[in-house]
């Protein structure tokens, strides 16, 4: 049988003109290590589910993704972070929902699929089960960064005047890409 | 947001998908990431993992969507993505994108903004790695 793999690191306002050389070539670098790590574990016939898992973990470590490390903070300052996996062999799935502390959300919605009769838990009770079944957790302090602190002031701002924005602040892809929700 | 689906030797497919939600969410919103159907969804044909405008995503259960017309209809998994993608979801005001694999290890990629950071290797072992549209 064949064996392939597809990943990506998030859609939206990206535009090359935005984006320096180096900042390209560090995104391509960490999309081919998140490939790699993946089709490695399939070309040494491992399955599918380790394949997403190894692929993800590489994007969620990294500050560049809205995902683990590089999450993007709540209107409360926070971080709260969702993740799901499903396989294709017999339907099954699991789901975590805004957990604050989990390192890398995707293995607990994996421990949700293979340890749990359920395919969803949320927030504290995610937590709770993260801690019983050995999924690492961490200080939220793990997940600022500098560039999505940024981002969320710079939305708090505008977000009151949003209907008098210009044009060109209207446009702007971190306010384009708040969403307000 | 970030994801990723893969084929092994076996033939399962896996879908899988991790997202820090959207800046200055409140009130304990939640996108389609960790839905099942909407931002992930696998079968023994199809897995599509999705990203993007979480509630348009959630109102047109796309990734069951683009896997329900891979089973139903002849679309392929490239037309059918497309079909949800840049018809479906624009119609009712979504953005985003998708990625995904069928059973033979076709590669698909779809989505309606200016760009998605993207890569995959195929069954032929061929590398790539996108940006922009």
């Amino acid at each position: 049988s064949s064996i392939a793999l597809v990943i990506h690191g998030g859609a939206g306002t990206i535009l090359k003109k935005n984006m320096t050389d180096e900042l390209e070539q560090t995104y391509r670098a960490k999309l081919e290590e998140s490939l790699m790590a993946g089709y490695q574990i399939l070309e040494n016939g491992g399955s599918s589910t380790e394949a997403v898992k190894a692929a993800i973990v590489i994007m969620e470590n990294s500050p560049l993704f809205n995902a683990g490390k590089g999450s993007v903070f709540t209107h409360d300052g926070k971080n709260e972070l969702d993740a799901s996996i499903m396989a294709s062999h017999d339907l099954s799935a699991g789901a975590v929902a805004g957990v604050s502390h989990v390192k890398n959300p995707i293995l607990l919605a994996d421990k949700v699929r293979t340890e749990s009769k359920h395919v969803m838990m949320a927030r504290e009770g995610a937590e709770e089960f993260a801690k019983e079944h050995n999924v690492e957790l961490v200080d939220q302090k793990y997940f600022y960064t500098q560039r999505r602190w940024e981002q969320l002031q710079k939305v708090l701002k505008s977000t009151p005047q949003k209907s008098q924005l210009s044009e060109d602040e209207a446009k702007n892809s971190d306010v384009k890409n708040s969403k307000f929700g | 947001t970030v994801g990723a689906v893969a084929l092994d030797v076996n033939g399962n497919i896996t879908a899988g998908t991790s997202t820090g939600g959207m800046t200055n969410k409140r009130y304990g919103r939640i996108g389609d990431s960790p839905v099942i159907g909407a931002g992930t969804y696998a079968t023994p044909l199809c897995g599509v993992s999705a990203t993007g405008h979480g509630e348009y995503f959630i109102r047109a259960a796309v990734t069951h969507d683009i896997c329900a017309l891979v089973e139903y209809t002849d679309s392929n998994i490239q037309q059918a993505a497309d079909t949800v993608i840049h018809e479906k979801l624009v119609k009712l005001g979504g953005d985003g994108g998708v990625i995904g694999l069928d059973k033979e290890g076709n590669i698909m990629m779809s989505f309606n903004t200016e760009g998605m950071y993207r890569g995959s290797i195929d069954k032929d072992g061929k590398v790539t790695i996108k940006i922009y549209k």
